[in-house]
């Protein structure tokens, strides 16, 4: 049974992209199958998978939507071992085509029910923000959403917003919504901030922490422009030995090995 | 007659809020009356100049939907000398709120009407998306936007979504919409990605890109847990002396020195 995990933060560029990517081709190199959800209309996830944008038929818009199975639209990485449902900036237009349909908030859980069996893991990553796209990807997170937060100051101001927007889903939509992991990015050990960043949040979420700190590290930068994870374009630098610890530790509590 | 310019870009962390509050705060030096309104409902600008929240009556949201006339709500820093329209997580709701209301993207551009003559400039924050609070920053945009981008891959690919969005605005709601710069941030010399970052955006937007381009610097990053811009927290650090010259290079290309 595939297990779903919704990358969110509405703070922008925390490492929401750059962690369901790195963290979905190191699940991959451990043998599991991955899908990869694009739910953000500037297609970064898609990008750094180097998907040529001309071979795209559909993605998760037609899927939203409910134009054809979601399952036809899937696309799939022989190099990486895994598969992507891509965005295209027709996404953004869900948010206002949705906003008056029955169960808006379920679409993309009621489009996925027929894929979840082949997959072990789906990453489904979020756009910056709190809206109709977003809420599709809580109420799919069927075990759990990942919280990743960079270890900069402005990150701290959203979590309490984020927290009730969670609580809000649960309470309204989806009353098993849970948060599997809280992921510290950007760690930047030259500043005696990031380490109180680091200890303010394991104040504010306790064990829901994940041991593995993400690291900053330029290479993880470059490897989209190389349309590369870092496992591929630099599986000795910082970044990749982290994001191979993350993937450890989350088929460790997930017993998987 | 006061300039009014609107920090836009749909990828997050990229450096809106960053540059509007430290692009003010030298204004402010230089002598300008400068107005910072917060139209993001993270309200990391409100925080950035260590607005207490207990002290706010009301902001955006309220001027938005009309409740009181937009300058009962701004608060003076006198340390700064520049003021803020502060924000709060109910701006969020105005996006949903206002859908439905005639002139729905006019409505920033109305509530400021009585105030644009009282400040030399005043500089929008938006949120990471393109939904409805930043289409009424565009409208409201009266001198024009200004892009942040930074020099890292991923922030390139939304450039053309974000232009597709000007135009649209332009043919529709706001014929005289223009980019006022396109600023880079975050540069980093020692990736040579960052380099070809930076000839790729001058070869997109030509001669609209600033030529102050911003370093990346940690102490930009610290600045606001202090709640100070960089031009109290660190006046010699790269990022302040960057921010210093776009203020320079803004008010010499405005004919204002
Ligand atoms: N650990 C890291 N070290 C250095 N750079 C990183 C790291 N993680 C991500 N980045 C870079 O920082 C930028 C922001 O990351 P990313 O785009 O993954 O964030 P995001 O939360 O998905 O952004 P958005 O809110 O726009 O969707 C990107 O340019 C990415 O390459
Ligand atoms: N030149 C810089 N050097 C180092 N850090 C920076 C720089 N500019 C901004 N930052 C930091 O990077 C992060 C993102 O910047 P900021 O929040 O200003 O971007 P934004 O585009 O406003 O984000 P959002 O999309 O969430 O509104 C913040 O933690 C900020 O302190
Ligand atoms: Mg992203
Ligand atoms: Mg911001």
């Amino acid at each position: 049974m595939g297990r779903v995990y919704t990358f969110v933060n509405q703070k922008g560029g925390v490492g929401k992209t750059t962690s369901a990517i790195n963290l979905g081709a190191y699940l991959g190199i451990y043998g599991q199958k991955v899908l990869i959800i694009d739910l953000d209309p500037q297609a970064n996830a898609t990008s750094c998978l180097n998907i040529d944008r001309q071979i795209i038929q559909g993605g998760t818009y037609e899927a939203l939507i409910g134009a054809s199975p979601l399952e036809a639209f899937v696309l799939y990485n022989p190099r990486l071992k895994i598969s992507i449902l891509p965005s295209s900036s027709q996404l953004a237009g869900a948010e206002v085509e949705l906003v008056s349909e029955i169960g808006r908030e379920s679409k993309l859980k009621i489009a996925m029910k027929n894929v979840i069996e082949r997959y072990d893991y789906i990453l489904i990553d979020c756009p910056p923000s709190l809206g109709l796209l977003t809420l599709n990807g809580l109420v799919a997170a069927q075990d759990g959403v990942i919280i990743p937060v960079q270890c900069e100051y402005l990150a701290l101001e959203g979590l309490s917003r984020l927290n009730s927007t969670i609580q809000r889903v649960r309470s309204v939509l989806f009353p098993e919504l849970k948060v599997r992991g809280v992921l510290l990015t950007m760690f930047d050990s030259r500043t005696n901030l990031a380490n109180e960043i680091v200890n303010e949040v394991k104040r504010y979420f306790h064990n829901l922490v994940f041991q593995t700190i993400i690291p900053r590290s330029i290479r993880l930068a470059e490897a989209p422009s190389f349309g590369q994870p870092i496992s591929l374009y630099a599986p000795k630098s910082i970044g990749a030995v982290a994001y191979d610890a993350l993937s450890r530790e989350i088929l460790a509590t997930d017993g998987v090995i």
